[in-house]
């Protein structure tokens, strides 16, 4: 049954709607039937695919707070091998609206365990935040991915996020594991870039034999080089794959689709 | 007196913290004493200047959280006519704290009430969000500086900021108005570029006499090139200015306080 991954990480604009994107896309082109799930009120990842608002059918909102609601309804196709739930900005008051009833984060887990005999591989993109969304996210997944760039300040923020994780795990998430860290919009060329990655290596290899939920996680490969062909591919409503086959941006994001498959069953 | 610029943008990653570490920096180079103000929990404005937390210090939590601490204690100077209110991570509880009070969007303002009249500009860098940190920068501002990229998906998230303003606007700031628009880490070659930044003059120009708090805003020149060094010099506790003075990115910042300095004193 399908492997669920989260891509996560509450710092805003890192690369989480192009990676969830992109690699959903990658492994639906190596044969893995995919649902990608729009979880950010923004929809950017239903922006991105040219999913347009439609008032027949229901979105990841409508499923979230109607439990009876057939998720399967909510689902539009975007391609091969890949299906997406899509986000409308009425899901921004689904956090809220969540809030005060007792199974608030285990309705994204409900829907997805009705979906899941479809797929071989469920990516959820997350909001920049560690509210109840990306709590729903966490309760759910196998594995969480966690795009990020290798700026100094991108350090910072990395604890926090660990600790929402190690929470989840430590309660109603025993399974989750932090698959890895991908580096986004890399830039081999900044003075500070060899520091970040080393840092972080460093942070991952002592956690080795830890049992903490990123024991085994590693900074995983190939870093996705900043590429203007990924930034300009939403304008169009299409993946890397489809806009820009032969740049840089689709072959990092393919190899990448490969080092995700590799690990996607490893827990 | 001083006059209150805020940098907004509840998008992440767009630029904020660089602008107002930066055109502070520029600012303050063309002989305005100038206070940056960390309003973010994150403390990249803080961080980027090389300031370190300091227990022995209150930071902007603390004046925040106590109206009756003089503000001028937890000034740090970082340069030339450059101040700093720092921010640091026990800001985080700020929102929640803040909460509950009567005076909970003026705390900031009334801080800046003692402070303004060392001042010639006073520069807010915002979390990116639209709570309550971001709202007390609003209440007590002369005008908004938004920070964004060119990007076709960074166009969907100023109509809720714009709604933001009005609101503030509105209610507690009726002198509230939107200087403009910075073009951050701007890339020239991108194809979408043109047709993002046709979009922002358009709907700016349209707003002209409407009496709006946009009307009269503008994408500010100049756009602010992506350039490394503004992304490497945070590393070194530096500006630009200090860090590579003949790069792009200072001589981009620097034509870019010029433009804010004309605008300045104009409500
Ligand atoms: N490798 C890359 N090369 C060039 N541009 C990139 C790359 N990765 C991401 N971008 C651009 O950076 C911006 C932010 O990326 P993205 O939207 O994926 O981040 P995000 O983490 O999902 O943001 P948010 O927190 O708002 O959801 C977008 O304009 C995107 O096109
Ligand atoms: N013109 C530029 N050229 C190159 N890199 C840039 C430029 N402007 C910003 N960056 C880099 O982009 C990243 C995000 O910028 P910044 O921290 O200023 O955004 P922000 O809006 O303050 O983010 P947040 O929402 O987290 O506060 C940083 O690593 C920064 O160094
Ligand atoms: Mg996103
Ligand atoms: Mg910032």
């Amino acid at each position: 049954t399908a492997r669920t991954l989260a891509l996560m990480n509450q710092k805003g604009g890192v690369g989480k709607t192009t990676t969830a994107v992109n690699l959903a896309a990658g492994l639906a082109r190596l044969g893995q039937r995919t649902l990608l799930i729009d979880l950010d009120p923004q929809a950017h990842a239903s922006l991105h695919l040219g999913i347009e608002p439609d008032e027949n059918q229901p979105s990841v909102y409508d499923v979230l707070m109607d439990p009876s609601l057939d998720p399967s309804s909510a689902i539009r196709n975007s391609g091969e091998r890949l299906d997406v739930l899509a986000a409308e900005t009425d899901l921004a008051a689904a956090e809220s609206e969540l809030a005060p009833l007792a199974d608030r984060t285990s309705r994204l887990g409900n829907a997805i365990g009705k979906l899941a005999h479809h797929y071989d591989a469920v990516l959820i993109d997350c909001p920049p935040s560690l509210g109840l969304l990306t709590i729903n996210a966490l309760a759910c997944a196998h594995q969480v991915l966690i795009p990020m760039q290798a700026h100094f300040l991108a350090l910072h923020g990395v604890g926090k996020l660990l600790e929402t994780v190690k929470m989840l795990s430590g309660s109603v998430n025993p399974e989750l594991r932090v698959m890895g860290i991908v580096l986004c919009a890399y830039d081999a060329q900044a003075s500070h870039t060899r520091e970040v990655v080393a840092d972080l290596d460093d942070f991952l290899s002592s956690a080795a034999g830890t049992g903490e939920p990123w024991d085994g996680a590693r900074v995983l490969g190939p870093a996705i080089r900043r590429n203007i062909k990924l930034a300009e591919c939403p304008s169009f409503g299409q993946t890397i794959f489809e806009y820009a086959p032969g740049a840089p941006g689709a072959e990092d994001y393919e190899a990448l689709a490969r080092s995700v498959l590799d690990r996607l069953a490893s827990n």
